[in-house]
């Protein structure tokens, strides 16, 4: 089965975790937001998303202070599930 | 009298937090010249 919507629920849920403990820094969530839209379709509704996304999201709420290190995390598996972007190279 | 406090540490600054956050704005900035 496709976790798409369980993994928006719950990537939404992290955005807005994070969006609170990290207001120094307030790019930080737009970029975590726009790794996740150039992320695979395929990828945002693995199952392997979900696990990744379930964890960060229980380490944030019980260890605040680490808030940087789960973004980070987060942010690199997006970026290795990045879309590869067609390029349209006409001759 | 007085007591005088001496408690200045941060204590919610995580050194790996501290690096992750280095790491993460970096990127930010880079990707932000790339564009």
């Amino acid at each position: 089965g496709s976790f798409k919507a369980e993994n928006e629920r719950l990537f939404a849920e992290f955005l807005e975790c994070c969006s609170r403990l990290t207001e120094e820094h307030p790019e930080v969530i737009p970029f975590l937001a726009s790794r996740h839209q150039k992320a695979s379709a395929e990828f945002l509704a693995s199952a392997e998303f979900r696990n990744v996304l379930g964890r960060c999201l229980t380490r944030v709420q019980s260890k605040r202070s680490k808030v940087y290190v789960y973004i980070n995390e987060l942010c690199t598996v997006l970026k290795a599930h990045t879309q590869r972007r067609k390029l349209a190279l006409s001759s | 009298g007085a007591v005088p406090v001496e408690e200045e540490e941060e204590d919610d600054d995580d050194p790996e937090n501290r690096i992750a956050k280095k790491m993460l704005l970096e990127e930010i900035k880079a990707n932000l010249s790339s564009d």
